[in-house]
């Protein structure tokens, strides 16, 4: 369990980490993926000086190299279950799509903990919430872009899909407006609640026309750097046991492929609205040889903020639903993908 | 000043090292993060 402070902290879970894109940093620039995560709000790559088996495998930034680099001096650390990232702190221009953000402040890793990030194909992390949830680091690198007037509108949008065709992209993050070709219907806007996160108020959620859950209101954050739907422990267990869920001895829960079509719909009511996911969304099908494993898209998380419990919506409700976060106005839009 | 940015998906650490037979391994090994905290989970007491 986390008990959130002042602001936020940011739990990272890049087990699960599906989508990511591109970015360059310094002059001539030096290539890098990274997974653009409205869940926290740093930029941190490797070091060409970290020594770390998960650096080996990675890009890392040669600080030297670059021309528009500038030392920091400071250090910076990002707190994981299986240990504690360092790094140092540097600025240098950032590039995404060809637009530039100058002097941005950013983090070099030295020291990666564990062997999780070993198997990443993303090098590092570009952090998209309020500059609240940017604990140690500066600036991040949205509102830069906003102070530099390089954008049209403070807003950005997420497209992600579940579909693989080949020469298009499985996901589009559009900086500076909203991607109309890449949703239907209206736009339903929904306030943030606490500026750390994208926070909003979730009305309700309804398994099955029955709604136990949130009956009565409950807080949660649009998170594109999680993969799954995330919630209260007691809560989830239950969902898991509606639909047909078993836990493994890893603590995975599974589910029989079998049986898909039979089981409940779940709706989450934000707003409202009613965003319904059937079990051909929040299942997660895994071919393991020639087999197909089915496993539940939910997973326990009791993460406790000021204003109560803390669900999280991420890829397995992102997938379903265009996203749009508005910096101008403090509101998240949902649209059908 | 429309900044679009192409996404790419690809197999998760956990799909990887599930493919790989490592999965089970490496979660007594590590516990990668935060949520690794739950992987002992289970249905409440007394629930069939």
């Amino acid at each position: 369990s986390l008990r959130l402070g002042r602001s936020s902290e940011k739990i990272y879970n890049f087990m699960d980490a599906q989508y990511f894109g591109d970015i360059t940093l310094g002059t001539p620039g030096q290539n890098f993926s990274v997974v653009f995560d409205t869940g926290s709000s740093d930029l941190w790559v490797p070091s060409t000086y970290c020594v770390s088996q998960a650096c080996a495998t990675h890009k890392r930034f040669r600080a030297f190299e670059s021309t528009s680099f500038r030392h920091d001096g400071r250090m910076f650390g990002i707190h994981y279950g299986s240990g504690h990232l360092l790094g140092v702190m540097g600025r240098d221009n950032l590039t995404v799509a060809g637009m530039t953000a100058k002097n941005q402040e950013f983090g070099e890793s030295v020291y990666e903990p564990g062997s999780a990030f070993v198997m990443a194909r993303f090098d590092g992390v570009l952090g998209m919430g309020y500059p609240a949830l940017a604990e140690i680091l500066g600036n991040p690198v949205f509102d830069n872009m906003l102070a530099q007037k390089l954008l049209d509108q403070p807003v950005f949008s997420f497209y992600l899909s579940r579909k693989t065709a080949s020469g298009t992209p499985e996901g589009e993050l559009l900086l500076g407006g909203i991607d109309e070709a890449l949703y239907n219907g209206p736009i339903n806007w929904l306030p943030v609640t606490a500026k750390g996160y994208w926070q909003i108020k979730m009305d309700s959620l309804v398994v099955q026309g029955v709604s136990p859950f949130c009956s009565h209101g409950c807080q949660a954050i649009i998170d594109t750097g999680t993969s799954l739907i995330a919630g209260p422990t007691e809560d989830i267990l239950n969902i898991q046991q509606l639909i047909g869920a078993s836990p493994t001895n890893i603590g995975e829960f599974i589910i029989d492929c079998a049986r898909l079509i039979s089981l409940p719909r779940i709706t989450f009511v934000l707003g409202g609205k009613e965003y319904t996911l059937t079990s051909e969304h929040y299942v997660r099908k895994e071919m393991l040889g020639d087999r197909m494993l089915c496993f539940s898209g939910f997973q326990a998380v009791d993460m406790v903020s000021s204003e109560g419990p803390l669900w999280i919506l991420g890829d397995v409700f992102l997938t379903q639903f265009y996203s749009i976060f508005d910096r101008g106005q403090d509101r998240v839009g949902l649209a059908t993908a | 000043a429309l900044v679009r940015v192409p996404l790419k998906r690809v197999p998760s650490i956990r799909s990887q090292l599930r493919s790989e037979g490592l999965l089970q391994e490496f979660l007594k090994e590590n516990r990668p993060d935060m949520f690794g905290r739950r992987y002992s989970q289970c249905f409440p007491p007394g629930t069939p």
